[in-house]
C-alpha cells in the first residue's frame, strides 16, 4: 500500500472537503460527465508539484480554485492532501505517514506541505524526483491521451525511458 | 547513464513484447532503436504486427488499437520501473468487449504490486475494482462523492444516486 | 465576401445557443467575435455556461463536456448550411447515457434533411439508424459486412457474428 | 436521399469489393476494434479528392491499396465508388445518377472518374466545391477529432464559418 487518501478542499469543482480513501489493489471513480472525475486526477497532479497549467486543463493559480456559482460562492483558497504509508520506507523521511499538500490562493500564491510544515516547492521536487513522482509521464494518464506515446517523435518518446531508468 | 538507458530499454522491450501479444490475444510487437550507434540521443521506435496481419506503421492502426498499443507501452513501463502508483483517466473509450477484458485483466495482474487510480464509464472495467467512489454534480454545482459498495463481483449503486454506470 | 461572412455567423451563432441548450438539457452558449471590427479577419469564439454553473473557459469543460459542445457547433453549421450529407466517426464515445440520448434525439431530427453515416460503439445511439452494417475482421484479414435487420426498435444481431454492440 | 451507395475494392483492408447501400436518414456501422469501420470513413473523404495522408492516416497512395497478410496476396489496386441520386439536379451534371471514382495504383499513380469517364482532380475539386464538399471540415468528423472545432485558434475556427457561407 502506498496511496491512503486524498482530499481535496475548495479545489475545482470540489468546494466542500473530500476525502477518498484507498485500498490496495484497483480503485475506480465514476460518474456522469462533468461530475468531477477528472478535476480528481488534476488534483493529484497539482498536489505534487505540476506547474504546467495546461497539463492542469486552466491558465492560472485561480483556475484551480472553486469559482462558484448561481447557489455556492466561491472559495478563497483551494487544499489538496495527499497522504502515503511509510511504514517501509519507501519515501526517505523519518515518518511512517507522509502528507503532501498543496494550497493556493487568489491572489496568485501556492504554499507546499510536507507533514503540515511548509517547504519550498524545490524540497518537494526533490522528494519527489527521489521515489520516482517528478516526471510523471507514465504514472498519469489524462484523458484522451492515452496515446499520446504513440504520437510522440522517437526522440520524445525516448524520455519515457530516461525516467524509467 | 547511457547504460542505464540501455538497460531500461532492453527490459521494456521484453515485456513490450509480452503485454503487446497478451492485450491483442495475438500478435508481435517490438521496440526499435533509432541510432543504436548513438545511445544518448537515440529515439525509440514502435513497430507493431497485429493478429494475422503484416507490420504496419502505427498510423494506419485502428483507435482502439491505438490505445491498447499505448496501454502496452505504459504497462511495460510499469513492470520494469514500478510507480509508486499509477492514475488512468478513461484509457478504456476507446475499446472494444474482447479488449476491454483483456485491458482488465491485466490491470487486475499489475495491481497486486501497483496501487491503481481509474476512471472509467465501463462496467467490466469496474468489476476489478475493489474501492468504487461515484461522483456527482449537486444542484449548487460542487461535486459530491458517495462510496459505493461491491457486492461480490457487482458494484451496486444506491436507487437515488443518478449515476452513469 | 465579409457580408457574406457576417450573414453565416450571425444565423449560426442563433442555431448554436439553441443546439447547445438542447444538447445540454439547459445552459447557455454564445459564439463571440474577436474583432468585430475587422470582418475579414476577425476569429470566432466560443462561451458556455454549462447548467448552474458559472461562464467558463473551454479548457475547463470535461471530455464529454467538449464532445457535446462541439456537436452543437457541427450541428448549428448543418441546419445553416447543410452538407448533402455528414459522416461522423465515433463522436459519442465520451458521452453518459443521459448526453447520449439528447444527442441522438438531435442527430434523429437533423437527419430529416441530411443524411447521415455514423460510426459507433454505443447501443444506445444504433437505434436511430435505420440502415446498420456490421463490419468484422475475417481471418484472411481482409473486412467483411453484413447487413444487419432492424427489428422495430431493436438491432438483431445474427448469433454467429463475433460483433460488438 | 443524396447518397445512393459506397462500394470498396482494395482500398485498405477491404480486400474484396464491398457495396454499403445507403437510405433515408441514418445508417450506422458497427464492429469490434480494428474491424475496418473508420476505413470506411476515409474511403468516402479519399474518393472525394482528398490530397492529405495525414487525414487518410496514412503516408503515401499506396497505403491506401490492400496491402495483403498471410492468406491472401495483395491489392494492385485501389478503387472507391461514391454514387449519388441526382434526380433533383443538385450536382450541376446532366445525369439522374453521379457516380464519383477514384483508382490509385502501386506505382503511385491516382485517376479520378465522374461517370465512368477519366477526369482531372481540379474537374472534380470543382465540381466538389459548387455542391460544398470541397473542405469537408465539418461534412467529415473523423475518429478522436470532435473536439478539434474547440482546440482550434478562433482565426483558425473561422474557416468553418468561411466554408459555411
Ligand atoms: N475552478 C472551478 N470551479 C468550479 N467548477 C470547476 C472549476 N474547474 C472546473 N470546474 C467544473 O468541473 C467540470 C469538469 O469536471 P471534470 O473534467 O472532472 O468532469 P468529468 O467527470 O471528468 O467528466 P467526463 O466524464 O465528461 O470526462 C466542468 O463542468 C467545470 O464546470
Ligand atoms: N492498406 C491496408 N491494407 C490492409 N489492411 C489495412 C490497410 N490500411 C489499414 N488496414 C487495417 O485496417 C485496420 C484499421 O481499421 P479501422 O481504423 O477502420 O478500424 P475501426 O473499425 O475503425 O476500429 P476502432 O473501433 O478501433 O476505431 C488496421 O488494423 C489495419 O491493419
Ligand atoms: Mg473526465
Ligand atoms: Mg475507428
Amino acid at each position: 500500500l502506498r496511496l491512503k487518501h486524498l482530499e481535496l478542499h475548495g479545489y475545482k469543482s470540489f468546494a466542500g472537503k473530500t476525502d477518498f480513501v484507498f485500498g490496495a489493489g484497483v480503485s475506480a471513480i465514476v460518474g456522469p460527465n462533468g461530475s468531477g472525475k477528472s478535476n480528481v486526477v488534476d488534483g493529484i497532479r497539482w498536489v505534487l508539484g505540476e506547474q504546467s497549467y495546461s497539463l492542469l486543463r486552466g491558465k492560472k493559480t485561480e483556475d484551480m480554485i472553486f469559482g462558484g456559482s448561481d447557489l455556492r460562492p466561491r472559495a478563497g483558497m483551494a487544499q489538496v492532501t495527499l497522504t502515503f504509508d511509510n511504514s517501509d520506507g519507501w519515501l526517505p523521511i523519518d515518518f511512517s505517514e507522509v502528507a503532501i499538500s498543496r494550497r493556493a490562493y487568489r491572489d496568485g500564491q501556492n504554499e507546499y506541505l510536507l507533514n503540515g510544515q511548509r517547504v519550498r516547492l524545490r524540497d518537494l521536487n526533490d522528494l519527489m524526483a527521489r521515489v520516482g513522482l517528478s516526471e510523471r509521464t507514465y504514472t498519469i494518464i489524462g484523458q484522451g491521451l492515452i496515446d499520446a506515446a504513440l504520437a510522440l517523435k522517437p526522440e520524445e518518446r525516448r524520455s519515457l525511458f530516461e525516467e524509467a531508468a | 547513464m547511457e547504460r542505464e538507458f540501455r538497460k531500461t530499454f532492453d527490459a521494456v522491450s521484453i515485456h513490450f513484447r509480452e503485454t503487446f501479444t497478451r492485450l491483442f490475444g495475438g500478435g508481435t510487437a517490438k521496440l526499435a532503436l533509432t541510432d543504436p550507434e548513438h545511445l544518448t540521443t537515440s529515439g525509440v521506435e514502435i513497430q507493431c504486427k497485429l493478429p494475422g496481419k503484416r507490420t504496419q506503421t502505427l498510423s494506419m492502426l485502428s483507435g482502439g488499437e491505438r490505445s491498447l498499443t499505448a496501454c502496452a507501452l505504459i504497462f511495460a513501463l510499469l513492470r520494469v520501473s514500478p510507480t509508486p502508483f499509477c492514475v488512468l483517466d478513461e484509457v478504456d473509450a476507446m475499446l472494444d468487449e474482447a479488449n476491454v477484458g483483456r485491458y482488465r485483466d491485466m490491470l487486475e495482474e499489475l495491481s497486486q504490486s501497483t496501487q491503481f487510480m481509474i476512471v472509467t464509464h465501463n462496467r467490466n472495467t469496474v468489476q476489478v475494482a475493489e474501492t468504487v467512489y461515484g461522483i456527482t454534480m449537486g444542484a449548487d454545482s460542487a461535486s459530491q462523492m458517495i462510496s459505493l459498495k461491491l457486492d461480490g463481483e457487482r458494484v451496486e449503486t444506491p436507487r437515488n444516486a443518478p449515476l452513469t454506470l
